[in-house]
């Protein structure tokens, strides 16, 4: 319905704009209604200024700062119905080690009682886990959990 | 309702019983190309009752049971157990008195499924019921699947605003 | 022509098939038409088959192996006709650290003559680098380039 | 031909003049998000001969012009220059007595380009001609774009027969 939609997309919104600042320092961002006067048919679009750079469209930043920007949408629409724990599949991946560091800082931030299980190749990641479980295969096809220990 | 732990057995790569404990705070799961960290998620999601075969990178549910590798057969059944805290008094009167409610799915080759609470068989519907009174339930966006993030990045208009409705 | 889509095809799978063993230790691969009657109409598929693993589509295999065998099927088309420098952007993101080792080795052993510019955020591959350059932005908006040391 | 070096001045996010050297083997290319690697690609590709604008991440061919940051005005010019090595004795005849051969690509905001080869303008057309002779022209399997993997990965059989088909 009309309303429920607008409802919806005022939190969602309320919660990206309060997250970007946050990942993109000195910089903000918010979602638009690609038709205003039609609720029923409008789609949504995602735009971030990054600091010292102009209000775009999300198709126009680098690769990491795409990923940035969709991570906060999904982030921004689990806050509004936050779950005990959230699971996370190689996120990181094309994020440079300050932006990991301030992924990482709004988990924290938003849900700080929250279990988060975060799947990453990145060293940087692994070393803000506070537990670190390894997946092996020492037989071929037959999958094994070892410790890890982190140099 | 945290999760304090996982049990897989038999379930997509994971041919030995398997179980990870999970603390408060950030886990994180590494470990090379192909062995087992995004099927631990598959496991998960699938433990939460998830129906939909395309969510769990096979297009039939038997294939999330372990299908053989070089040196082992296939095996007949697989199983994941969740075990999650019972601490935020959500959950259903009946479950007052266990400080911990645990969570298990069975799937075997001929299709047939079974669902446990705590040990005693319950229907799927027990547990989706379980989960909406807890408020474990909501998959939409506490599970960030490998490549979730770029099909955001590619979403078009209206696709954004059916990821929007989803979380009405 | 058919002609010369199966001759294209031959060269590039004969290339695929020599690559796959290199990036997947004791595994293979190889492209499969989808309809061999027909060779103006039909499709190709990425068959792959890891170590100790069974011989299946690309579709089937893990996010780090996915993208190993897409950049094996674009290096055995770049094989066919070797330009001398090649670059490579962001490539190695969803690999591991001994999967990007083999994939270094492979640049290495097929294109000794040629120039590889990578761009990365991976530390391995910068430590296999032979040169580094870095790019920052002092000012917002404009980039610079800098030395770069790894310690 | 090998490249020897690229300068980019007023390319996209390069406000200053910016050369790099490019010595055999590999180079890396590393730093932050956001502050102009794939750019670099990008001029490259462009000073290739790119005509395409959806291979340059933009709508239009005057988005390669510096458009301003929050301290700099937009410019009115993109330039990129390429100096190859002329090495293997393919190159045509005019260009016999150089040891290197740089080719420079410009573009103005009101749409107006310019092309110069050893800094004597020219046509397009002949530094389409040079590439082929030197065999540096074909791009589709030299320049990986970021994400181009994943398109791969998610092609169906009929994108791959096309990718295969470009190669012949
Ligand atoms: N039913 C099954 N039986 C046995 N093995 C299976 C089954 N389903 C999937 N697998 C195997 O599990 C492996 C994939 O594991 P997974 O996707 O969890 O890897 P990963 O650790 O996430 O790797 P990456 O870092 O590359 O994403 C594959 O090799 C696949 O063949
Ligand atoms: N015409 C232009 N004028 C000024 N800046 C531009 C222009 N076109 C693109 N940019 C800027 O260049 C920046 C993107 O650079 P680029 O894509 O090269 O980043 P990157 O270093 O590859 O980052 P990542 O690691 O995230 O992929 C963006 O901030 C974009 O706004
Ligand atoms: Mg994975
Ligand atoms: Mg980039």
């Amino acid at each position: 319905s009309r309303e429920r939609f607008r409802d919806t997309f005022y939190k969602v919104n309320e919660n990206f704009k309060e997250i970007l600042p946050l990942v993109f320092t000195g910089g903000k961002g918010e979602l638009i209604l690609t038709d205003e006067s039609d609720l029923l048919e409008t789609g949504v679009e995602i735009m971030v200024q990054p600091a010292g750079k102009s209000l775009r469209h999300i198709s126009l930043l680098s690769g990491g700062e795409k990923a940035l920007s969709a991570i906060s949408l999904l982030f921004a629409l689990y806050l509004i119905k936050p779950t005990p724990f959230c699971l996370l599949d190689e996120v990181d991946s094309p994020l440079d080690d300050a932006n990991v560091d301030r992924f990482v800082a709004i988990l924290r931030q938003f849900a700080p009682n929250s279990q988060f299980i975060v799947i990453t190749h990145n060293k940087k990641t692994m070393e803000i886990a506070d537990t670190l479980y390894g997946i092996t295969m020492e037989e071929p096809g037959v999958s094994k959990v070892v410790s890890v220990r982190l140099n | 309702m945290k999760i304090k732990a996982v049990d897989i057995l038999g379930f997509k790569s994971f041919f030995k019983k398997t179980s990870l404990s999970f603390l408060p705070g950030i886990t994180g799961l590494v470990g090379p190309n192909g062995c087992g960290k995004s099927n631990v998620v598959d496991a998960i999601r699938w433990a939460l009752g998830e129906q939909s075969a395309k969510h769990l990178r096979g297009s039939l549910m038997e294939d999330v049971i372990f299908n053989g590798s070089r040196e082992k057969k296939p095996l007949g059944m697989a199983e994941v157990s969740l075990t999650f805290a019972n601490d935020n008094g959500n959950a259903p009167v009946q479950y007052k008195e266990f400080s911990e409610i645990e969570i298990t799915r069975r799937v075997f080759r001929n299709g047939e499924s079974e669902y446990y609470i705590n040990k005693t068989a319950c229907r799927l519907k027990d547990i989706t019921e379980l989960f909406l009174d807890t408020g474990v339930g909501a998959k939409a966006y506490s599970i960030i699947e490998q490549g979730r993030v770029d099909t955001i990045i590619n979403s078009k208009p209206q696709e954004l605003r059916m990821l929007i409705e989803e979380a009405a």
